[in-house]
């Protein structure tokens, strides 16, 4: 991504599938 | 023009995937280590083993549903090196080093087998 700023983002991208339902 | 980078958006499609795993969500192949069934997603296999990728890249191969690996290939070391498939972490063990080097090398994980080595030398005394 050159000539693009990036920002950063920790959290936690998509949603969690549960490990049983 | 700024881009924003979710740094642990790796790490949280691998966890999704493991526990697709788990759960036996969509696994679409079972791998037999001496009579061991193993339950996993080509597509992960692929990413990550030389030898899987190149069984499934072949047209004959790529439909199998159940793939028997070498015999001399120990279940321990297979499993030790598919939970890294799906974690990025590897447990090495002293008792369990040369099962999973050598499973590492018929795999074809060449990184795996490097930090083997570099694991085998540093216990070296």
């Amino acid at each position: 991504y050159e000539g693009v700023n990036t920002i950063k983002e920790m959290g936690r991208s998509i949603h969690e599938i549960p490990r049983q339902e | 023009d700024s881009c924003i980078q979710f740094t642990r958006h790796a790490s949280d499609v691998l966890l999704n995937l493991n526990r697709l795993r788990s759960r036996d969500i969509l696994t679409d192949v079972t791998i037999l280590v001496n009579r061991q069934q193993f339950r996993a997603h080509k597509t992960v296999l692929m990413a990550c083993s030389g030898l899987f990728y190149t069984i499934f890249t072949d047209s004959l191969k790529c439909n199998l549903n159940a793939i028997s690996l070498d015999p001399k290939v120990d279940p321990e070391g297979f499993t030790i090196l598919l939970e890294f498939m799906y974690t990025s972490r590897l447990t090495l063990k002293e008792s369990l080093i040369m099962a999973i080097m050598n499973t590492a090398i018929y795999l074809q994980m060449d990184h795996v087998v490097d930090t083997c080595h570099r694991f085998i030398k540093s216990s070296d005394p």
